[in-house]
């Protein structure tokens, strides 16, 4: 099972069409391997995109250096994913 | 009943597809499973009809999972079967639509990447494709549907999160679903849940223009979309995938459309603002309570406006 552990997910809030172009290049950046959950579309939507941990830095260094804001949503995805997994044995066995 | 199923927890495949049989058995007065196909890997479609009678009945077309990490769909898709079954004779809006209509729900429309989310990647959203020529696997099956196929947002690129694929109608999974409207031929609605951001769309995405029942389409919208809020306050955005998110080419509810089922919308479900489309279990029967209230909202309009 491929695991998670250190990718972040960041919820960006765009302020204009600017940014969000800004956001369609590093779209583009594939050897970056970014998963967008929500692609960068219109200012009126946030942006969401997991980041490999090995690219978490560099993302948030883009980011900040075009002064575009972010949130962290998800800290570390591999803790929200155990926790989940944990929910489905515990409910399973509760269920048998 | 004697059965455990618990709709508030996430399920493995073989749970859900077993829940399915359950349901057809407890309920074998008006649901009854079809499969209308396999997936890539030869997982069965299984789709449930609710019906309670007559040959080719007007019907309403339901599915979820198409992005197979989005077990939430999945999971409001399972828990809306069990409503339908278990609110005909008891809530007169079910059972009028039921008395002039059928319900199909396909609520597994992506089996072999559903299954690949729990074995090897829960990121996994595509099918589970082997593409001619690259080391990557699995097409976007919601860019790979006949309408716009191959125009701008939706990539030509393999390894991408969404992968067109080769042509249209390329994945089986896909395939399957037009063959069985078209072989069906009077499907009257056509219903699709996704996840994330709470919006409610309608076509279309592949072109920036206003759909010919625009109005119609937008008011029902917003009709949903306040039986939606009425529950727990959650706020859908209303409108037409291009104008509401961005161009996106090889859409199911844009083939749908163009293929005449009026009644095409898609649902992004709740957003907590934490967890993307990784909610929670404690989340699923909130989420279907409140979806479940916009899909009614439609199709009561389906039923008293037949075309």
């Amino acid at each position: 099972l491929k695991t998670f552990v250190g990718h972040q997910v960041l919820r960006i809030k765009t302020r204009n069409e600017e940014e969000v172009k800004k956001l369609q290049l590093l779209e583009s950046l594939e050897h970056l391997e970014l998963d967008f959950w929500i692609n960068p579309s219109s200012p009126a939507l946030p942006v969401d995109v997991r980041i490999p941990a090995n690219s978490v830095q560099a993302v948030k260094a883009f980011l900040e250096s075009y002064g575009i804001e972010y949130s962290i949503l998800i800290e570390d995805l591999q803790v929200i994913l155990d926790k989940e997994k944990q929910d489905m044995a515990y409910s399973q066995e509760r269920e048998r | 009943s004697s059965n455990k199923f618990n709709y508030g927890t996430y399920h493995t495949l073989d749970s859900i597809y077993a829940e399915l049989d359950h349901l057809a058995s407890e309920y074998s007065n008006i649901v009854s499973k079809l499969q209308i196909g396999e997936s890539y890997e030869k997982r069965p479609l299984y789709v449930l009809k609710f019906s309670t009678g007559g040959s080719n009945r007007p019907a309403i077309w339901i599915d979820a999972g198409i992005h197979s990490r989005e077990w939430v769909t999945q999971a409001s898709a399972i828990w809306m079967a069990k409503k339908i079954a278990s609110d005909y004779g008891k809530d007169p809006s079910i059972t009028s639509l039921l008395n002039k209509m059928d319900i199909f729900l396909l609520p597994v429309s992506n089996p072999d990447g559903y299954v690949f989310t729990h074995t090897t990647d829960r990121m996994w959203r595509k099918t589970r494709s082997k593409i001619q020529g690259s080391v990557c696997f699995g097409v976007d099956p919601n860019r790979n549907w006949d309408a716009g196929f191959g125009g701008p947002g939706a990539s030509s690129y393999p390894c991408s999160e969404s992968y067109r694929g080769p042509s249209a109608n390329s994945e089986v999974e896909v395939k399957s679903v037009v063959n069985f409207i078209k072989n069906h031929g009077n499907i009257r609605a056509f219903l699709t849940l996704h996840s994330y951001s709470q919006l409610l769309m309608y076509p279309y995405g592949y072109k920036c223009t206003e759909p010919a029942d625009y109005a119609e389409l937008d008011a029902l919208g917003r009709a949903a979309a306040s039986s939606i809020q009425s529950l727990y306050g959650t706020t859908f955005t209303v409108g037409s995938i291009c104008t509401t998110i961005y161009q996106a080419s090889g859409g199911s509810i844009d083939w749908s459309y163009d293929y005449g089922i009026k009644y095409s919308f898609a649902f992004e479900l709740r957003d907590t603002g934490r967890y993307g489309f990784l909610l929670p279990a404690s989340q699923i029967i909130p989420t279907a309570e409140e979806t479940w209230l916009g899909l009614k909202t439609i199709m009561e309009h389906v039923r008293d406006n037949p075309y």
